[in-house]
């Protein structure tokens, strides 16, 4: 009956036996606030994200910041070697966090950071992903859909750009990273899903 | 289970992250 916490956003997947569920959410907390920080300094910086409404930039973080740090943290997914590094900087494999009860959604990141890992794209290319993962207008909640959709258009439109001006095969690559965007849809909803099931336990 | 982000405590992080950011447009 021993308890994990089988998310790289924690410092382990060890949970102390001692401790009350509210102590290991307070834990959990404090190891990835700082992460949700920087996709909150990360946004700030969007060109014209700060003249969206206070409530649709609360709305687009509370809905993409999961998005957002599946692509930034693709890289602690480690698709040779089958491992996958925790905050502590400690590495575990697959079979390990199998064991710990770690299922689908496991298996989904992997392959999300595989694909994503193989468009080789630089930091500006990622980074401007990035943005039009998280500006997206069709998120629960948004009161005024016109301007997030006008900023997740000019997004899109210079990522496109930037995509062109890089790539040798430029419209399959775009379209594979298009692409991305449903996938990260379903690993948050399966995400959350995992949320509510170690809630419940 | 319709707001995940709230059950994290995800909306006070970002609302606190966000604050300094809304008062320096407003000064």
């Amino acid at each position: 009956n021993r308890m994990h916490l089988v998310c790289p956003m924690g410092m382990s997947p060890y949970v102390d036996q001692h401790m009350s569920s509210h102590q290991i959410w307070e834990e959990f907390s404090m190891s990835f606030t700082p992460a949700v920080r920087e996709v909150v300094e990360f946004a700030k910086r969007i060109p014209g994200f700060r003249d969206l409404s206070q409530h649709d930039q609360v709305s687009l973080l509370k809905a993409g910041t999961f998005e957002v740090l599946v692509v930034r943290f693709a890289s602690l997914f480690d698709i040779k070697e089958r491992t996958v590094t925790f905050l502590s900087g400690k590495k575990y494999s697959v079979e390990a966090l199998r064991s710990m009860g770690a299922g689908e959604l496991l298996n989904s990141m992997f392959e999300f950071s595989e694909k994503l890992t193989a468009l080789q794209l630089s930091e500006e290319e990622m980074s401007l992903f990035t943005a039009v993962v998280l500006v997206s207008a069709d998120r629960s909640g948004i009161e005024n859909v016109n301007s997030v959709e006008a900023l997740q258009e000019t997004l899109i439109r210079a990522l496109r750009s930037l995509i062109t001006k890089n790539h040798a095969n430029e419209v399959a690559t775009f379209t594979k990273l298009l692409l991305k965007l449903p996938d990260l849809r379903s690993l948050n909803n399966m995400h959350s899903e995992e949320l509510l099931a170690f809630k419940v336990h | 289970f319709g707001d995940p982000a709230s059950n994290l405590g995800l909306e006070d992080i970002i609302r606190k992250a966000l604050m300094g950011n809304f008062e320096d447009k407003h000064d």
